[in-house]
């Protein structure tokens, strides 16, 4: 097990702090439309480092704050924490336990940490390199998906691959 | 440099073919270099053919055999730099009961080296699942999630329709 | 003409607004000029409000949500200018257990004015037709229709998975 | 009941002719992926008169001719006959029971038929005109059309009210 549990505060529909632990082997998400299903894979891109507030189906970054219902006020935060194990050194940290956090507020102004210290986004994007994981990985299949894969010209197709290879 | 792409993209040709194959329980596909002289910069092109058909252009393939072709390619790079954790958004929409039985058992497969997260609406797809968490909006607008056991999730819809 | 456009996209925001309404049991929806002094050359955003949630840009709606906003759109459209015969090509992919109901419910009413030809994988979905025809490749890339009885539709699958 | 029967005879995996009836009511196909059943709705769009290769995920109209499988040569020609009921005239003809067909060859040559007669494709357009059937109907829902219709700007949102009102 590599993942451990996701945490997600502020981050779209997820008004309130909510954890999800992830087992070894296939953790499965259920639930009715709109419940929220795809804001969880969406805050695992986002805190991976994902810059483009459109691949959110946003229009600016400050999209994924929560921004209220009719009965609570927007909030001025969203954060998302990804909690790995790293027993066996996969990322090239010297902790066992490594947890990637990363907020956003209204201003646009946002966050990086990394066991609770603040980096810049350049030392997430550093520490995944050569994992897989990252912004943009193959290993992150989002909702609609198939159409964007299979429809790109071959020049965007080559330079998935060339990402990979 | 060109060695390394060529070396590279071979390896992902061959695990392409195979999955594909694994998928659509027959038939060809590969990936083809849109120009040969020109490696370093050429684009590429994928070809698929389901058992017994002719090719023709991957635009003239249904629904369903788009998002195998879309999952032979995903795992055939999976297979050869696998990640530590794999996140899939309801990948298994478009397929019928029949290939989302393939997919589970790709899934079976390809556990043993990562950790996935699915999100599915497939009940079928549902029961190999190690864990199952139910997404739901008690709050209208406000997400929370809950751990269900696999018949509870069956009756997570049933209870959301009659609050419904 | 300007009067002509303008009764006419009243007529619809209406009806959309009333079948938003009832697809998503409650919320709010509307058809919004984009440039309110320019009617007849305005273009039209669709604005949609699920029940308790904030109204943002329907990009940020789910895949469901959208399925939803688009089924509400056409048969707003349906409602005022209804056409003999309705083709429908897996327009429920995306839904869940609990809306694949309101959509036979919409379909059970929208069947009395106009005959229904729709494609769907959806067990629940297949309940309400009053004839089924499975399409089938007994010969690899050759299509063939039959006619079946529900119970048969099931078991259809099951056939197909063991020729394979 | 408005439409009676779909014929198809070399259009797309239908290289067998097959003809549909529907019924009154709620008429339902299923079969598994890649069986035809979306090659049944784009028969319907083309005998309507559809002009767009591409809407029918092809790059040049023959593409709908039958092509061939390992075990059967290509055809040569592909037709498609709808018929319908006329008897409450909501077509504009003189016949209790209307059939209109088309033809496309190898060649690219095409033709349209009504009750057999050889017609030209303004004519078949006509006859639908004001019943909301035709090419590009808001009353044919292709598998797909979600996010383009949701997805497209607002002008062309335009476009299709237009067509509409
Ligand atoms: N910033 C935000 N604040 C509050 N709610 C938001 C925000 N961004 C998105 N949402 C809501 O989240 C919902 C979408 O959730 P999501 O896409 O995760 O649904 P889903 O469970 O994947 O559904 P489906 O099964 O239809 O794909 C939308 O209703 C949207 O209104
Ligand atoms: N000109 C042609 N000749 C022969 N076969 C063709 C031709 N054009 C398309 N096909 C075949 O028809 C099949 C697609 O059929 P169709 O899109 O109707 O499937 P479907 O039943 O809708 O499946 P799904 O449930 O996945 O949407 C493809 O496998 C394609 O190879
Ligand atoms: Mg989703
Ligand atoms: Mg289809």
């Amino acid at each position: 097990r590599y993942l451990k549990t996701i945490e997600l505060d502020g981050f779209k529909s997820f008004a309130v702090k909510t954890t999800l632990e992830c087992v070894d082997g296939i953790t499965g998400i259920v639930g009715a439309n709109g419940s929220g299903k795809s804001n969880i894979v969406e805050a695992i891109k986002w805190v991976l480092g994902e810059q483009s507030a459109k691949s959110l189906r946003g229009e600016k970054m400050e999209d994924v704050i929560f921004n209220g219902t009719q009965n609570r006020s927007p909030k001025g935060m969203a954060e998302v924490t990804l909690t790995f194990s790293n027993e066996n050194h996969w990322l090239p940290l010297d902790f066992n336990e490594v947890s990637i956090g990363r907020r956003i507020f209204r201003s646009g102004e946002g966050q990086y940490f990394i066991n609770k210290s603040r980096v810049r986004l350049k030392d997430i994007v550093e520490i995944f390199l050569d994992t897989g994981i990252g912004r943009d990985s193959y290993a992150i299949f989002e909702q609609g998906k198939i159409d964007r894969l299979l429809s790109e010209s071959p020049e965007e197709r080559r330079l998935l691959f060339e990402e990979f290879a | 440099s060109r060695e390394l792409f060529v070396s590279s993209f071979e390896a992902i040709r061959k695990s392409f073919r195979k999955i594909f194959a694994r998928m659509f329980d027959g038939g060809r596909a590969d990936l083809i270099l849109v120009d040969e002289n020109d490696v370093l910069n050429s684009g590429i092109n994928i070809m698929a053919e389901p058992p017994g058909k002719k090719f023709q252009s991957i635009s003239l393939l249904s629904g369903g055999e788009r998002a195998l072709v879309a999952i032979s390619v995903i795992f055939a790079i999976l297979h050869l730099k696998p990640t530590p954790f794999v996140v899939l958004d309801e990948m298994d929409a478009p397929l019928d009961d029949d290939n989302i039985e393939r997919f589970k058992r790709l899934l079976l497969d390809f556990k043993e080296v990562s950790q996935f997260l699915i999100v599915s609406h497939s009940k079928s797809t549902l029961e190999i699942c190690d864990a199952l968490y139910g997404v739901t909006m008690e709050e209208q607008g406000v997400s929370k999630v809950v751990s269900v056991a696999f018949d509870e999730a069956a009756s997570l819809f049933i209870r959301e329709e009659e609050e419904a």
